[in-house]
């Protein structure tokens, strides 16, 4: 049951955390900011 | 028991009223005096009258919303729009849930929100259970994938009401996620590890709840998907959905090496315990943690002085408590025999406590070995230290604990002595006393015998757990370094390096690796 | 030596309603609120277009360095994201200020020829969200109690 773990999608020598970028375990990518709902200011809501 | 008459129309005429209001422009601006109204109305029409008409109200609402959900998802007609028309309703029924847990009582009032999420998210995981029963393999996820993640955005996000409830809330998921964990719900178990690896679940329980409250709830719901999936892994050819989710959990394992490395430190036994043996390289991943803040000697410097390390002596902290997995007759006598070195019928019996059944790949209770050898190793650290003594294969022998070991190395036939052998390998982490003392008593076992097969499986033990991909815990690293390096162990001189030409190799290529 | 054990009869069913899962797995967009104005799935575009992002693209560094419409681009169009939000801190960096009553952006021409405590007047310019392009206002005030 041995894999390559750096073929995961994770940057796993990253200097930040792995989990706020964390977008599932079935994406072999991280998450990218625009894929991220952040608490922003009730203002930026313009629509 | 039945709904009351015409409660279904009711509340069926109430929900689409508010998700009405949840999509009309303007509900940001105008929100609480909107949902202060409703809430009104609710409490017009009865519904927030007593516990059991609350109840059936969230019932029916998601029950609605899931079928909403599977005619949307069945209708060809709605093709890749499918998702956002499910998300529509949905998004409404948690937004109304959201209102409701945060109005509820007096806003000091917390155990009213609390009880009210919780009687949700209960009335929701039975909701999903009976559907998960009722349509077997037609079952989908995604309804309640979209509302427990979206109810735990919003109850998460910044918000002093919510703040000073984030820790029962999280308390109330995890409640909730392990009533449907995959063993229970095996048609959810994609989405459930989805959710119980979410950025913001794990940062809420890992990191932002203080003195590490929330690691005992999330170490229960990584025992849950071990243990569903430990059966499927432990007969390696595995079918693509159990690689899929195999995978997921190495993933979110990767996640936890990275960011939480002392969650896998403490709770690493409890893990290995569940994760059956020939998953070495998951295993190695959990046992190849160490502290954020510990530098490891790099393992391959020649002369390495293991004992003089900084943080050898000192002993990692293991949870959760895992004495009382020892039946308390067999630790009585055990205690006895570590105290007065006596009876030797204690050492004649020992095997037939650990061996549970004599069907082949079965014949052992391995999570009492794990906790028999754990035990017996801690108390020999203690005995040493007590010395004022470090482990070496001298301080060690010739000891009540060494002779437990020794014995049962002997005495159990090869399925139990590797069930043995990797309760012990299975300490060797990062620089510790355990790490010390059981890469001791493993040399030791190694030097003492005069049994051929017994160092074939010592070694083979260490290897496998060599041979994988990386990572590979420091421990083993420096116990397999000192085998084959330390003359002691006569390692090369044994027939069993050389019984195959790709053997010799592998030995060879592992050597130099090491040297 | 363990060798494999025969699945008892949960974990076949367990199996099955797993194959069954493996058929409609999560998507991105189940864990997101609705974007309403940029489709979740990426387009698929021309393999010789860079296909994954630049590994740093979540960096304020990253942000900065993009053009003045870009960072609006994202502001407009990835509203509630980390995205908008990391778009906005670069914008103040280069000294836009959000009016939050008139739901724009704007940056001062030069020094206002009236300043109090609750506003400056002069000449700005804004973003014209409708017609997507910087426009000049004389004489405008730059109420301080909309600021965000």
């Amino acid at each position: 049951l041995g894999s390559d773990l750096t073929t995961l999608g994770l940057h796993l020598n990253s200097p930040e955390s792995l989990y706020s970028t964390f977008s599932s375990p079935f994406a072999d990518s991280p998450s990218r900011p625009q894929d991220i709902d952040y608490p922003v200011p009730q203002e930026y809501l313009i629509h | 028991l039945e709904d009351p008459p015409g409660l279904y129309e009711k509340v069926e005429y109430l929900l689409s009223e508010w998700v009405r209001h949840f999509h009309q422009p303007g509900l940001l601006r105008d929100g609480d005096k909107i949902y202060a109204a409703y809430v009104a109305r609710l409490q017009q029409q009865g519904i927030l009258k007593n516990d059991d008409l609350i109840q059936r109200f969230f019932r029916i609402s998601m029950e609605m919303c899931v079928e909403l959900c599977y005619r949307t998802l069945n209708d060809p007609v709605n093709g890749g729009m499918s998702r956002p028309k499910c998300y529509h309703t949905m998004d409404a029924f948690v937004k109304l849930v959201v209102v409701l847990v945060r109005y509820s009582g007096e806003s000091s009032n917390t155990l009213a929100k609390v009880n009210l999420l919780n009687k949700v998210l209960l009335t929701v995981t039975q909701v999903l259970l009976a559907d998960h029963e009722k349509r077997q393999v037609e079952f989908h996820q995604l309804p309640y994938h979209r509302f427990f993640i979206m109810i735990l955005n919003d109850l998460c996000s910044p918000d002093p009401v919510f703040d000073a409830i984030n820790f029962p809330v999280l308390q109330c998921f995890c409640t909730a996620y392990h009533m449907v964990r995959p063993s229970k719900a095996p048609g959810f178990a994609y989405t459930w590890l989805e959710l119980i690896s979410h950025r913001v679940f794990v940062s809420k329980l890992l990191l932002q709840t203080p003195q590490q409250k929330g690691w005992p709830l999330f170490h229960q719901l990584l025992i849950d998907v071990f243990k569903f999936l430990s059966p499927f892994l432990r007969n390696a050819e595995l079918v693509k959905p159990t690689q899929t989710l195999y995978k997921g959990t190495l993933r979110v394992l990767l996640v936890l090496l990275h960011d939480f490395p002392e969650f896998l430190c403490d709770y690493h036994f409890s893990f290995c315990d569940v994760i059956p043996p020939n998953c070495i390289q998951m295993r190695n991943l959990i046992l190849s943690a160490f502290p954020r803040n510990m530098r490891l000697p790099d393992p391959f410097t020649p002369n390495l002085k293991v004992e003089l390390l900084p943080d050898i002596q000192n002993a990692p902290r293991i949870l959760p408590a895992y004495i009382q997995l020892i039946i308390p007759d067999l630790k009585k006598n055990l205690d006895n025999y570590i105290k007065t070195r006596a009876p030797v019928t204690f050492l004649q019996e020992l095997r037939g406590h650990l061996q549970i059944s004599s069907e082949p790949g079965k014949q052992y209770n391995s999570s009492l070995i794990n906790a028999l050898v754990l035990y017996v190793g801690t108390q020999a650290i203690a005995f040493i230290h007590s010395k004022s003594g470090t482990p070496s294969p001298t301080t060690i022998a010739h000891t009540a604990h060494m002779d437990i070991f020794q014995h049962l190395v002997v005495d159990l036939d090869t399925e139990g002595r590797y069930l043995f052998l990797n309760a012990i390998a299975n300490q060797l982490r990062y620089p510790n006393s355990h790490t010390h003392f059981f890469s001791c008593a493993l040399l030791s076992l190694f030097a003492e015998t005069n049994h051929e097969a017994i160092q074939e499986q010592i070694t083979r033990v260490l290897l496998e757990r060599l041979i994988v991909n990386r990572p590979h815990p420091w421990g083993l690293l420096i116990t397999f370094i000192d085998l084959i390096k330390n003359p002691t162990y006569n390692f090369w001189k044994h027939d069993f390096v050389h019984c195959a030409p790709e053997i010799e190799r592998l030995f060879e290529s592992v050597a130099k690796s090491c040297m | 030596p363990l060798g494999p054990i025969s699945l008892g009869q949960d974990k076949v069913y367990q199996l099955r309603m797993l194959e069954s899962a493996y058929k409609h797995m999560p998507e991105p967009s189940d864990s997101e609120k609705v974007r309403p104005y940029l489709q979740r799935t990426p387009y698929p575009t021309p393999p010789y277009h860079p296909q994954h992002s630049p590994s740093h693209m979540d960096s304020y560094d990253f942000y900065q360095r993009l053009s003045i419409e870009t960072l609006f681009f994202i502001f407009y169009y990835m509203e509630g994201t980390k995205a908008q939000y990391m778009a906005a801190k670069a914008l103040k960096k280069l000294s836009w200020r959000f009016h939050t009553k008139y739901m724009t952006w704007f940056q001062r021409l030069e020094e206002p020829n009236t300043i109090t405590d609750d506003y400056e007047m002069g000449t700005y310019i804004y973003f014209d969200y409708e017609k997507w392009a910087q426009r000049k206002k004389d004489g405008f005030t730059f109420e301080y109690r909309y600021l965000e």
